[in-house]
């Protein structure tokens, strides 16, 4: 009987892993990529489902869904979703955020970067996890692969250490 | 085995960290 593990996986970079447990959301907009979730719309839902009474269905109905290539549109949702997320950090957690981990939406918005989309998501991970739903979503990423697993690990020290969450 | 060894590590890592995140309280000031 074979009793070596299988080699380590390849670690995958912070934006796909962050898509990757951003997908267990099954939110109604897509979110298999980068130029979906430029749209701001999936990470839009993704926070109403955090936290439905701060992220409630008035904030919801400001972000535009039908986006299309419009970067005017694109860059109006993702300046609202981060509005959104430092109002939640600041107003509900009681924490700032950094200016090291404010992405450039502007990245975002025209060259679909992923280190930028990365650090979005990074922020959305740590609302899911402060949360008063949070067990709901930690015991969530204890279920993904170990590969994404440590990824999110990483993101949320980074968080951590830089906040003091 | 080294590799069961440093398997068992990570997972154990991974498990210990997401478990004492659970056991905090929420970031909420109340």
């Amino acid at each position: 009987m074979e009793e070596t593990q299988p080699p380590p996986q390849p670690k995958l970079p912070l934006c796909d892993s962050l898509m990757i447990w951003l997908q267990t959301f099954n939110t109604a907009s897509p979110c298999q990529d980068v130029k979906q979730l430029t749209s701001g719309v999936a990470m839009a839902q993704v926070l109403h489902q955090i936290d439905a009474a701060w992220f409630n269905e008035s904030w919801l109905s400001r972000i535009k869904e039908d986006v299309g290539d419009n970067w005017r549109i694109k860059a109006s949702n993702l300046k609202k979703v981060l509005q959104g997320i430092m109002s939640y950090y600041h107003e509900f957690l009681g924490q700032q955020i950094s200016e090291a981990l404010v992405p450039d939406l502007n990245q975002i918005t025209e060259c679909s970067d992923p280190v930028e989309l990365g650090r979005l998501l990074q922020l959305i991970l740590g609302c899911a996890i402060n949360c008063e739903k949070k067990q709901e979503h930690i015991q969530n990423i204890m279920t993904l692969e170990e590969s994404v697993q440590h990824v999110v690990m990483t993101a949320i020290q980074e968080l951590m250490s830089k906040e003091g969450l | 085995d080294p590799n069961m060894k440093a398997g068992a590590t990570s997972e154990g890592v991974l498990a210990n960290f997401f478990n004492s995140l659970l056991s905090k309280k929420t970031g909420s000031p109340g």
